[in-house]
């Protein structure tokens, strides 16, 4: 059986997969 | 027959703030059970299983495999679940119950919203389509 996913939203994306996105 | 599962590397240590989650750390590689359109995604690691961040992910096969929607500029119609006040300064803030038009629906979980004249990312997590109940 599958968890609930937690409550909260994710993370956003680490800060150095940020900087490449741009 | 076996369900064969896809392999995902992680990009960035991720340390759980929930038991549900799963902690993992960079280059570790994974398994993905289920993804949620809200960014988590079910893993499991060696023995264990919970839910990772998908943006923490990237395939093994090499990053130009896509899933990722295309943006619709029309905007497609969501009302907020929640209220939520941004962290970066790329964020909306938004009170519970407010209409916005969702631009981009990204795997992350992070959408790119549009309220107004104002653009930014929004938790996909505290949006519903407009016109459908909650489940």
């Amino acid at each position: 059986t599958i968890k609930r996913p937690p409550e909260n939203p994710p993370p956003r994306p680490p800060a150095e997969v940020r900087r490449k996105q741009v | 027959g076996p369900i064969i599962l896809q392999s995902y590397r992680v990009i960035a240590d991720f340390e759980k703030n929930s038991k549900s989650e799963l902690a993992a750390k960079n280059g570790d590689v994974v398994e993905v059970v289920e993804k949620s359109e809200n960014g988590w995604w079910f893993c499991q690691l060696r023995n264990k299983r919970g839910w990772m961040p998908a943006a923490y992910l990237e395939p093994l096969d090499g990053p130009d495999e896509s899933e990722e929607q295309d943006p619709n500029y029309e905007g497609d119609l969501h009302i907020t679940t929640k209220d939520y006040t941004g962290e970066l300064d790329d964020e909306l803030n938004l009170k519970e119950g407010e209409n916005v038009e969702v631009i981009h629906k990204l795997l992350d979980g992070w959408w790119v919203v549009r309220k107004g004249s104002i653009t930014g990312y929004f938790p996909a997590m505290y949006l519903q389509k407009s016109g459908e109940t909650a489940p």
